[in-house]
């Protein structure tokens, strides 16, 4: 039931 | 020319073991102010970093900013020859393919050269937002340990929630289900020590859920501080941070999974 999200998702590309 | 040295070299072992699980080689970049490094698993759902202040180090000296592209599983095993009280010591020239790491034991009776190979790492550096977490809360990083431990036996995800009284640990699997809640301390506790106890700063109340596998990946740095921090926001990476008292400090960012 529980999808994993990315680090990226919620971090730019500096 | 940079160079650093460390009375605790066994310190840099451990920050070496804390990330090598998690991300297999990365760039330290060593600037005037101390030693950064940055590092996502390969399937892009946790980032690691590690800061290290020069004022950690015995000696510490960086003319020009330089990069240092390491793989740490080859750096673990010239640290492994290192002494549990050695004294460390990392140079490296500006432009150079090498970076030599010299193990040196108390009475100076024996003295280790190693020199390590050096990676080129194409890697891209993630800008983390400042973010005002709505709950912060430090306890005993052993604690967070077992718990971590102890609940991946049952389930492979688990809720955290945290009031302005507790946090708490939820798991379920195949086998039922279960959860373990902290208690604030009293904050009229005087007695005992700081680092034993369950602090909560709270904005709101939050509840999020994680893969507990990463959590007890990050739990190898236990061994580097006696207390771990969580903060959570809504819809957003946890942060598990250990501090090393004034080396800096190694900080896991753990993407969520959400609920469908």
């Amino acid at each position: 039931p529980f999808q994993q999200q990315t680090i990226t998702n919620f971090f730019f590309k500096a | 020319m940079f160079e650093c040295a460390l009375i605790q070299g066994e310190l840099f072992r451990k920050l070496i073991a804390s990330v090598q699980d998690l991300v297999q080689d990365g760039n330290f970049m060593c600037d005037a102010n101390g030693i950064s490094l940055q590092g996502m698993d390969s399937s892009h759902v946790a980032l690691v970093a590690l800061a290290l202040k020069k004022e950690g180090f015995v000696e510490y000296r960086c003319d020009r900013d330089v990069t240092l592209g390491i793989n740490f599983a080859n750096l673990a095993k010239m640290l492994k020859c290192m002494g549990a009280k050695d004294r460390l010591s990392i140079r490296a020239q500006d432009e150079g393919d090498s970076a030599s790491f010299v193990f040196e034991s108390e009475d100076s009776s024996r003295v280790s050269n190693f020199e390590l190979k050096l990676m080129q790492i194409d890697q891209e550096q993630l800008g983390v937002p400042e973010t005002q977490y709505k709950a912060v809360i430090r306890m005993p990083s052993s604690e967070f340990q077992r718990i971590c431990k102890d609940l991946s036996a049952i389930g492979d995800t688990v809720s955290i929630s945290v009031t302005k009284e507790a946090v708490k640990f939820s798991v379920g699997g195949d086998i039922g289900s279960g959860d373990m809640s902290l208690r604030q301390s009293e904050s009229g506790d005087v007695d005992g020590d700081d680092s034993e106890k369950v602090m909560i700063e709270l904005e709101e109340p939050v509840q999020q859920n994680f893969a507990l596998r990463y959590l007890n990946n990050f739990t190898k740095a236990t061994a580097l501080s006696k207390t771990v921090t969580l903060s959570l926001g809504t819809d957003m990476p946890l942060v598990t941070e250990y501090k090393m008292d004034n080396l800096g400090s190694i900080r896991y960012y753990l993407a969520p999974k959400i609920d469908e």
